[in-house]
């Protein structure tokens, strides 16, 4: 019983309006997909094929909460997306091809895509004929339930444009796929925003910072002007932070006053110093310090492990959070200060009684984009009443906590993908 | 794979793949349109969709009626070419669609624009025929950094560190190919 684009609405998957055809998606979000034994194509070799394939369903992960796994055991019928390459009467298709030219693929809401194996199908960024990448992204978004777009830019338009290299998922098909799926959420390990120091051409020194999102062994770069993560995350934490451990860290902390500048990543009951000259942890700091070292150590009265860490400049404190507590050590008199510590909602009390979210914070961000810090647990955030807030009202208690509100409504499309994406 | 017997290949048949019919004429324009959701393919009732005798009136009419074209009484179809203004319209809202002149002619724009390679997805998806347009506002993301500078103006005692003082340090949002993190291949 072929399915067919306009009648399809397979007893499989639930439809979540009738006649809407903007409504159909999938109601799960683990996808699996195949290319179908007899639908090879006689142009890519066969695991360059899968290859893209593989890609362009991660690229729509990267932006979506669905995740996709190529699958070539489960039978057929358990199988979502199948995609085939054929000529001319082709796999059972009610929808001849009509030879090189003009219809270059098809495909069916929630169901199986085709290729016109008359056209000429490249890898990416080969600069000629039909990037199959492209192409494979475009009809994946068909099957994921959108139309056609008529926009400058989206990745929906019916007709092929020339291979842009590099074209990505623009944010309005973003919102768009997001439409149907939701957003992407989740809880982060730790944020931080990475300072580093260069000098112009000119010899001047400027200061650079990047702000990045990790959650176990992965992370994310967050472009904050362009309001999404840098495409092609997430990477796994060994490839761009070398000797931090690669499943994830609990905190990381930026100790910046006129006698230090070090980087800190905690993980368990110890801790790294980073070398940001040479881009990996230091094995023995200048000051003789050999790493990975006890917190205990380098920390003395401050618990371990901790649920994360952030370093406040205006009081050289560093304040190391554990379960409802929260620690203030100062890096001045290398001890926690006395008093601490503290219940969080004591030393961070709630502007608004009751929200809160008391302990076992996820991570503490000091964001220089916001100029704020943040406390992040779940899929919610809490910002710390500022130092210009604090001085137009000094009647609020240092340290408030705003209302908390969602991650993914400040922080756009950090999504995960299938972990047998991850590496690509 | 291809086929082949001749150790040099030479039997493979290498046929140069068939082409595509290009869209030429007012015909292949209409096809075109009617395929892609352009042009209401005449709405047959499905049990008259094929050829087989009717009752039309008392009386007994052995008919043909082919899709896309009218059926008359006697079974003598009649150019349909008398849906002028329903090619019009079929042209002007691809002409929309695909940011062209909206001239309701098959002219040369509207040719070269549906000679393209493209999806075989229906342009207009909806048995309505409501038109599948992207009606976004287009309202870009406002950029919320562009080089935010960081100035501490806390009344920190001795300067304990460069940002605690009254001087400004710019520290920029660094997207450019600079930033030591090494992205993904892609």
């Amino acid at each position: 019983q072929k399915r067919h684009l306009l009648t399809l609405l397979s007893k499989r998957r639930s439809k979540q309006e009738a006649g809407n055809l903007r409504q159909i998606a999938f109601s799960k979000q683990l996808l699996k997909w195949r290319l179908i034994g007899e639908g090879y194509s006689s142009q890519l070799s066969i695991d360059d094929q899968r290859y893209i394939f593989k890609l362009a369903f991660r690229m729509w992960s990267e932006v979506s909460p669905l995740d996709f796994v190529e699958d070539v055991h489960s039978p057929l019928a358990e199988i979502d997306i199948r995609l085939g390459f054929g000529t001319g009467r082709h796999l059972g298709c009610t929808q001849a091809f009509d030879g090189a030219g003009q219809e270059f693929a098809h495909a069916w809401f929630l169901g199986d895509i085709h290729f016109d194996d008359d056209e000429h199908f490249t890898a990416p960024n080969t600069g000629y004929g039909i990037s199959l990448l492209k192409v494979a992204v475009h009809e994946i978004g068909h099957v994921l339930g959108l139309p056609h777009i008529f926009r400058p830019g989206s990745i929906m338009q019916p007709s092929y444009l020339p291979q842009d290299t590099g074209f990505e998922i623009d944010w309005l098909d973003r919102k768009a796929i997001q439409k149907l799926y939701g957003g992407c959420r989740g809880h982060f390990s730790t944020v931080f925003d990475w300072i580093r120091k260069e000098r112009t051409p000119y010899g001047e020194v400027v200061v650079r910072f990047n702000t990045y999102f990790m959650r176990g062994g992965w992370y994310w770069m967050y472009e904050n002007r362009n309001n999404r993560t840098r495409y092609g995350d997430p990477v796994a934490v060994q490839m761009g932070w070398h000797g931090v451990p690669s499943n994830g860290v609990d905190a990381y902390v930026h100790v910046w006053t006129w006698t230090t500048d070090a980087a800190y990543f905690f993980k368990g009951t110890q801790y790294w110093r980073y070398d940001g000259e040479n881009d990996e942890a230091f094995t023995e700091d200048s000051e003789g310090c050999r790493y990975p070292r006890l917190i205990s150590e380098g920390f003395p009265g401050v618990p371990s492990p901790i649920d994360t860490a952030f370093y406040d400049r205006r009081d050289s404190l560093i304040y190391f959070f554990k379960g409802k507590d929260v620690y203030a050590f100062h890096v001045g008199t290398h001890a926690v200060v006395s008093g601490y510590p503290k219940k969080i909602r004591e030393a961070f009390p709630a502007l608004v009684p009751g929200d809160h979210p008391v302990g076992h914070l996820d991570a503490a961000y000091l964001s220089y984009t916001h100029n704020a810090v943040f406390l992040l647990k779940g899929t919610r955030f809490w910002r710390l009443l500022g130092t210009r807030e604090q001085r137009l009202k000094p009647s609020l208690p240092r340290n408030s906590l705003l209302p908390g509100k969602e991650v993914d409504q400040q922080w756009f499309d950090i999504c995960d993908v299938h972990k047998t994406n991850l590496k690509m | 794979e291809k086929i082949f017997h001749n150790r040099d290949h030479s039997d493979v048949d290498v046929h140069a793949p068939h082409h595509a019919e290009l869209i030429v004429d007012t015909d292949t324009a209409r096809q075109f349109l009617s395929k892609y959701g352009f042009l209401k393919p005449l709405r047959l009732d499905e049990s008259q969709s094929k050829e087989a005798d009717y009752i039309l009136g008392g009386e007994r009419l052995h008919m043909r009626i082919q899709e896309g074209r009218s059926a008359s009484r006697t079974g003598i179809e009649t150019d349909v070419s008398a849906n002028i203004p329903d090619l019009i319209s079929g042209l002007r809202q691809f002409q929309v669609m695909s940011g062209l002149p909206e001239t309701g002619v098959f002219d040369d724009a509207t040719k070269a624009a549906m000679n393209k390679p493209r999806c075989g997805v229906p342009d207009r998806l909806s048995p309505t025929g409501s038109s599948v347009k992207d009606n976004s506002t287009g309202s870009s993301v406002k950029d919320n950094s562009t080089g935010s500078s960081v100035k501490d103006n806390s009344t920190g005692s001795a300067p304990a560190d460069p940002v605690a003082s009254n001087a400004t340090i710019n520290i920029t949002d660094d997207q450019s190919d600079r930033n030591l993190k090494p992205a993904s291949p892609r």
